[in-house]
């Protein structure tokens, strides 16, 4: 189950807290999967109590402009750090793994193409095993209804490390790419790495968060006992 | 079989500038977690003596729990004005039936009793996470909450302790805080939250779930 609380000590209107949760909700935990199940108690809530404004100040609301955006992004920012260490800390995971999907048609799309393969137990499990097995990440891809039907030959996936060295690809425009075994088992035994898919279908871009699947997860939730 | 490599290094107290003005918050043992001692009830209050705003999402999920409905009321009922949250961990009181029902309203009551000046509608969100099925130990809850003043504070080690209360199967608490600037004044934002399994959100506004 999901929970997080956020205390701010701005001034906020109810209605100004409403629109920027609904916007940081979609920018963190609904980019997050560890693993594909939706709890019954997910709750997510705020409060503003404007304790270090002054009392001649207003509360912020969602016609406030800057003061607004400013808050949102304040609140996207604190969400998103809470949302990934969730995805970090998924029952008994290994690896944390950024999905960035690029050209989209839309960003529904993108993210519904992150979210598919942030739910595949296949991907999930070959990540376990250090195991840069891009044709189950590209049957995933495949998998689901997209605002309008990919062309294979411009769907592009890549390992990116987190040091900052060069991706590799595994596959370029539909046409699996020779790769350095070696260096992909580098990228792949590291803690955190990412997954780049280039769908080539338009300027769309979304990010997700998930874990791997390991041993640990089935022996966690075999033993939770109701 | 590789086995994760400690996270502990993710938790990380808020330093006390980071910390937003005008909340107490406490954690008490209430006993739904078995082990004694362990941390499983929280309460924020909000101080503040200008309005305090409350906002909330929820699992689309058609079987919501006790909690999610109360709280869903409570915003409705205060029209987004709550002023206060209560948790609990172990149990997530929920397909509790009627039972549930109470439990979490009384959970809501007696968090709204130790808010200064309460009003007469109950101001507090309840959160629970757990097991799903099992009657909410109640009574210990209660006494959790009754004990929450004694423990309260609003120093880095107060919000640490909330932040344990909502570990369940999590292996590190998780505190995050930032600074913003708007209109000429430093505001402060802090945030918990918990989570390790049983984790694909699809959150909504107040209103009927549509999963």
């Amino acid at each position: 189950t999901l929970l997080c609380m956020l205390a701010t000590d701005a001034p906020v209107s109810p209605a100004g807290l409403q629109a920027a949760l609904a916007r940081a909700s979609d920018r963190s935990f609904h980019c997050i999967s560890v693993d594909g199940d939706m709890s019954t108690n997910d709750t997510v809530a705020v409060f503003a109590n404007g304790a270090a404004a002054p009392e001649n100040m207003a509360e912020i609301t969602p016609e406030s402009g800057a003061s607004f955006e400013v808050f949102a992004a304040a609140l996207t920012g604190v969400m998103q750090e809470l949302a990934q260490l969730i995805a970090r800390d998924g029952e008994g995971a290994t690896k944390f793994i950024t999905l960035s999907v690029e050209g989209g048609a839309t960003y529904a799309d993108a993210q519904a193409v992150a979210s598919s393969v942030a739910r595949s137990p296949l991907v999930k499990t070959a990540l376990y095993s250090e195991d840069a097995n891009w044709g189950r990440v590209l049957a995933s891809v495949g998998s689901i209804l997209l605002s309008k039907p990919l062309d294979p030959s411009r769907v592009s996936i890549s390992f990116v490390p987190a040091d900052g060295s060069a991706p590799l690809p595994v596959s370029i425009r539909g046409e699996p790419e020779d790769f350095d075994e070696a260096r992909a088992r580098d990228i792949l035994s590291e803690d955190d790495f990412e997954i780049k898919i280039e769908l080539g279908a338009g300027n769309e871009s979304a990010k997700f968060w998930t874990c791997d699947y390991s041993y640990e997860y089935v022996r966690i939730n075999g033993a939770y006992r109701s | 079989a590789a086995v994760a490599s400690s996270k502990a290094h993710f938790h990380k107290p808020i330093p006390a500038s980071s910390l937003p003005q005008g909340y107490l918050v406490s954690a008490t043992h209430g006993g739904v977690k078995r082990k004694a001692g362990e941390l499983d009830v929280g309460v924020l209050l909000s101080t503040s003596s200008r309005p305090t705003s409350a906002a909330a999402v929820f699992t689309a999920n058609t079987f919501r729990a006790a909690p999610v409905l109360v709280s869903d009321e409570v915003l409705t009922r205060t029209a987004g004005r709550a002023r206060a949250l209560v948790m609990s961990a172990g149990n997530a009181n929920a397909a509790t039936g009627a039972q549930g029902m109470k439990d979490a309203w009384a959970m809501a009551n007696a968090a709204h009793k130790l808010l200064p000046s309460p009003a007469f509608e109950p101001e507090a969100l309840v959160m629970s996470t757990g097991i799903i099925g099992k009657k909410l130990p109640i009574s210990n809850i209660l006494s959790g909450i009754a004990a929450s003043p004694s423990t309260a504070g609003s120093t880095p080690e107060h919000w640490d302790a909330l932040a344990r209360a909502f570990v369940t199967t999590d292996t590190f608490p998780k505190l995050r805080a930032a600074t913003f600037e708007a209109d000429g004044h430093t505001f402060r934002l802090a945030g918990i939250s918990k989570g390790a399994g049983m984790i694909s959100p699809k959150l909504i506004p107040s209103g009927p779930p549509h999963a």
